[in-house]
């Protein structure tokens, strides 16, 4: 599970 | 970004926009929860604290910006400018009854334990479910103003599109984060209801039951 990957999305 | 999460995010915009323009122009903010948009600008500043420690792109930061201003802009216009019109009879949604459990849930259920990371899952998961005090407001007085009906269309338009980012992203990048995909799954099946109404009454204003 990646970890914090989605803080690229708003 | 694939177009899912580009049209998703415009989504999101359109109906921010949308419903500041509204207040602004009737002058009045009538029909509108001001729970639940105090809830979103909670549900931004959280999630976009990382404004300040890391930056991913000039779209990304521009974004957030916007969505923090606008947000804070619609508070602004609900409780002070046009508070005169604010409805808060029926605005009656115990907003502590989302937020306490929300917060638990984050404190428990994160990616890892450390103080952005918790805030940010919190507003992941305060996100799914901040639009409640609005259709609780709708259901309550029985009717939305069209207007008011493209806003919730468009930000549920917003969050069902991200599915289709989240399984674009999943074949094409092997990527996912359960997180988000759970929440926003809640979040877009509390929108399924009003879908259907908002086709089937092809967007006009009505009469409307939850």
């Amino acid at each position: 599970l990646a970890f914090s990957g989605s803080k690229d999305e708003l | 970004m694939n177009i899912f999460r580009l049209i998703g995010d415009l989504s999101h915009l359109a109906a921010i926009i949308i419903l500041l323009l509204k207040i602004w122009k009737s002058r009045s903010c009538a029909g509108i929860s001001g729970k639940s948009q105090i809830l979103f600008a909670i549900v931004f500043t959280t999630r976009y604290l990382d404004l300040l420690t890391s930056f991913i792109s000039l779209y990304n930061t521009c974004m957030k910006v916007i969505y923090i201003g606008c947000a804070y802009a619609t508070v602004y216009l609900i409780y002070m400018k046009f508070r005169a019109t604010y409805d808060g009879n029926h605005d009656s949604f115990r907003v502590e009854f989302l937020v306490v459990p929300v917060g638990g849930l984050a404190v428990l259920i994160n990616h890892d334990f450390s103080f952005l990371e918790i805030l940010w899952t919190f507003s992941i998961y305060l996100e799914s479910v901040a639009i409640l005090p609005q259709l609780f407001m709708i259901s309550k007085t029985g009717e939305a103003e069209t207007i008011t009906t493209h806003y919730l269309f468009c930000l549920g338009l917003y969050r069902a599109l991200y599915l289709f980012n989240w399984i674009w992203r999943f074949y094409f990048e092997g990527f996912f984060d359960m997180i988000a995909i759970v929440a926003g799954v809640v979040q877009t099946v509390l929108y399924c209801d009003f879908f259907y109404l908002y086709v089937t009454k092809d967007g006009k204003g009505y009469r409307f039951s939850i």
